[in-house]
């Protein structure tokens, strides 16, 4: 039997859809219904405010930051998110009840220091890991 | 599309945390920071006095662990360190004039504070020393030992550390590398570690470590002497959740 001609599938496009032609998605920083996109803020940590300065030689506090924004499609590059988070925002759209968005997170964390007398004077200086947010994006 | 206007305030409540709440948070900040509590140094810290040698020498490390981060030059061992302490030289003894040779001078230091679960990556004895007149322009040998262990009846058990050369009319801070000891420190916090300094000259003969310009307790407040301990912390063990 003849088979019958294949209907030619029309040709995918792998590139997103253009940001400006989804609703409410604005370049300037704000996702959709005006929240902020995903970004570093700061946290200032004051031992002064703690009134630990007695006892820390030092610094007076440190600035921690933290991420706050939205994860809206599409994330574009200042969000710098991971594949598997456009393709969960992606998902999102179309299940938004099933999926949420990404989340936005510290990309990049960095140390601080603390300078602090222990219970016999001696002079203590500890060095902390990961406590300072040096970038967010979205995961 | 959601209304596009600027984006409501904050509608979580701002308010004051009550006493106990801020005691809590202030807790639970210090867990976060590794601090085993808030720790009331014994006197009014050092200072609101003249500033004493190792906290000077602290804050310099603590400068340099910052400008390490930022890519700055590394100081020797800070680069793999967690967590530095200073131990203030407790007690002193002097075996020197009114005694035959050989003359030394000992140092006491309390380590019940080392924090546990960290390992000594090195460890420092910083003793000032001052020009001294006689014998004049002469080469001097320093040599650190730990006191291993006392007995009662005869000489301690004396366990080499460190060897420094050095001239008579030289000044500044001497450092002496006692990292071999902390291999038994861990062992046992609660023991004291002794540590004992002799110096001689090039012929071969004991000289009091004062009259060669080493400076003790005597010492004003910043050129006294102090040792410095470099920990690496183990892998920390995953956090109760709270």
């Amino acid at each position: 039997a003849v088979r019958p001609l294949k209907r030619r599938q029309p040709k995918k496009t792998n590139e997103l859809p253009h940001p400006n032609r989804l609703p409410g998605i604005f370049d300037d920083g704000h996702g959709s219904r005006g929240r902020d996109v995903c970004r570093r803020h700061e946290l200032y940590v004051s031992f002064r405010d703690l009134g630990w300065l007695d006892w820390v030689i030092a610094p007076q506090g440190y600035s921690a930051y933290y991420c706050e924004g939205e994860c809206a499609f599409p994330l574009d590059s200042c969000m710098n998110a991971t594949n598997h988070a456009i393709l969960q925002s992606l998902v999102h759209l179309m299940k938004p009840d099933v999926v949420p968005k990404a989340c936005c997170a510290p990309t990049k964390l960095s140390a601080t220091s603390v300078l602090y007398y222990d219970s016999s004077n001696n002079v203590i200086l500890r060095k902390h890991r990961n406590m300072v947010v040096k970038a967010c994006g979205c995961h | 599309g959601g209304g596009h206007g600027p984006r409501p305030p904050h509608t979580c409540p701002q308010r004051r945390l009550g006493a106990r709440e801020r005691r809590d948070m202030q807790r639970e900040i210090l867990a976060v920071l590794g601090l085993p509590g808030r720790p009331r140094p014994r006197a009014p810290p050092a200072a609101s006095r003249q500033p004493a040698s190792a906290p000077l020498f602290m804050l310099d490390l603590y400068h340099a662990m910052a400008d390490d981060d930022d890519g700055g030059p590394p100081r020797p061992h800070l680069g793999r360190a967690d967590l530095v302490m200073s131990f203030v030289n407790m007690v002193e003894h002097d075996h020197t004039l009114d005694y035959q040779e050989p003359h030394w001078k000992e140092f006491l230091f309390d380590l019940t504070q080392i924090p546990a679960g960290e390992a000594v990556t090195a460890a420092e004895f910083r003793i000032y020393k001052e020009p001294s007149t006689h014998p004049l322009n002469t080469t001097l040998h320093v040599s650190m030992f730990e006191v291993a262990q006392e007995h009662s009846n005869r000489e301690s058990d004396l366990f080499f550390l460190d060897l420094q050369t050095l001239r008579s009319g030289d000044e500044g801070w001497l450092v002496l590398d006692v990292t071999a000891a902390s291999d038994r420190w861990l062992l046992n916090h609660n023991k004291d570690l002794g540590l004992r300094l002799y110096v001689e000259t090039e012929d071969g003969h004991s000289m009091d470590p004062g009259l060669a310009g080493l400076l003790g307790q005597q010492a004003p407040r910043s050129r006294q002497p102090f040792m410095v301990t470099f920990f690496r912390a183990s892998p920390s063990p995953v956090r109760a959740p709270r």
